[in-house]
């Protein structure tokens, strides 16, 4: 069984080229293990 | 062969101390099971050392970094020819019957042997799960999945192996099964998903245009009034600021097997795409196409704090049915009753108002089943 997850997270515009970049950091990697309750990622303030 | 010329040879030693005459038939139907036997350990026995040999070389090139890219094959098209529900749905009543209380702790550490299952997490003693299904669909002890209290941060909502991660990017709205082959976010969620994006109309690939009917417009128009009546959420005007990310996570079978929210959320909408049950493990995300699109899944779409969030819980041949903590009357991998099978998802809103099914970060949401 799988789970896909979609979400809408922050990014930011940069003023000079209108380019997003993205505010929300995943803290895992490809077929890293993970178990409920730990962090995928992060918005950042 | 040398294996055969010994039990041969151990046949005629019997014959020679049986002795006497009419015992040679005999000794021959006696040689044909053990024959029929070995040849079977042997052939299970090949097939077995192929399947390890295969994911150690899935996972040597994990570790070099290199990707295997999508290749179908014989096998993933032979897939398609078996009624792969029907025999879900039997396997899902093999491991309902009741296992004797003095076999249980056997058949079940058994299963955690071969699957890396850690028993000592389990709520219950082993004794008390009367069947492999209740002792797959097992809860944890209190406290052994402790959730990230961070606020800002997304938790997993399952035990598992992360396949993909990313941003969805550009028109197309792709999420990448495999190298070489993607598929569309709205053939996942469904066209009719309040999928904030930038220009919706373009996003739809040809698969989910047979979902685009006529009929649906109205239905649309109302379900965009009803997301916007709250007043919670406004794709449009929050466009500017927000990304919109996945990730894909894979439960292998002796993972523990229950859906929690991945942050504070609210569930408005659950949606039930009744499909094929293809095996998901890695050899079939790379060799059979659309396998999450096709597949029997139930999506949950609400809002967290950062705006839309969505769950697809795509089910498998072994593990067929998904139950929902909110839903209870919710039936999943059952038979069908039409001839056609129709693409449409069974929808449901819950609370018309917008209100919906509020859930805190951790709070257990559905459970994948057997069979």
């Amino acid at each position: 069984s799988t789970v896909v997850l979609v979400f809408q997270a922050p990014v930011s515009l940069s003023p000079e080229n209108g380019e997003s970049s993205s505010d929300f950091k995943f803290s895992v990697q490809r077929g890293d293990r993970v178990r409920v309750g730990e962090a995928l990622g992060r918005c950042q303030d | 062969t040398s294996l055969l010329k010994k039990l041969q040879k151990t046949t005629q030693v019997r014959a020679s101390l049986n002795g006497g005459s009419g015992s040679s038939k005999g000794n021959g139907d006696w040689f044909l099971l053990p024959g029929a036997t070995v040849a079977t350990l042997l052939m299970l026995g090949a097939l077995h050392a192929r399947r390890m040999y295969e994911d150690m070389k899935v996972v040597e090139a994990h570790e070099k970094g290199t990707e295997f890219e999508f290749q179908p094959d014989v096998k993933s098209t032979f897939l398609r020819l078996l009624p792969l529900r029907s025999i879900s749905r039997c396997w899902g009543v093999l491991t309902s019957v009741e296992i004797p209380v003095s076999l249980r702790s056997h058949v079940y550490g058994a299963w955690a042997r071969a699957f890396h299952s850690n028993l000592e997490e389990a709520a219950l003693p082993l004794d008390e799960y009367a069947s492999l299904r209740d002792f797959f669909v097992r809860t944890l002890k209190e406290g052994s999945r402790p959730i990230d209290p961070n606020p800002q941060c997304l938790v997993s909502p399952v035990d598992g192996t992360v396949l993909r991660f990313g941003e969805i990017k550009g028109a197309g709205a792709m999420i990448e099964q495999v190298k070489g082959f993607s598929y569309s976010v709205f053939s996942l969620l469904g066209a009719t998903s309040f999928l904030p994006t930038l220009a919706k109309g373009d996003m739809h690939d040809e698969s989910s245009e047979a979902e685009n009917a006529s009929g649906e417009k109205s239905r649309k128009s109302w379900w965009s009034i009803s997301f916007a009546s709250p007043k919670v959420w406004n794709p449009y005007s929050a466009r500017p600021t927000k990304g919109l990310f996945y990730c894909v996570i894979y439960l292998k079978p002796g993972d523990y097997h229950r859906i929690h929210a991945p942050a504070d959320w609210n569930i408005l909408v659950r949606r039930h795409f009744s499909g094929r049950l293809y095996p998901v493990n890695e050899r079939a995300t790379r060799t059979i196409r659309n396998l999450y699109v096709e597949n029997e899944r139930v999506v949950l779409e609400g809002l967290w704090h950062e705006g839309f969030m969505a769950l697809a819980a795509v089910g498998a041949t072994n593990i067929g049915s998904i139950e929902l903590s909110m839903e209870p009357e919710l039936r999943t991998n059952q038979a069908k009753k039409k001839l056609l099978h129709s693409e449409r998802p069974e929808e449901r809103l819950y609370e018309p108002d917008g209100v919906g099914r509020t859930l805190k970060k951790g709070d257990e949401v559905a459970a994948f089943n057997m069979g």
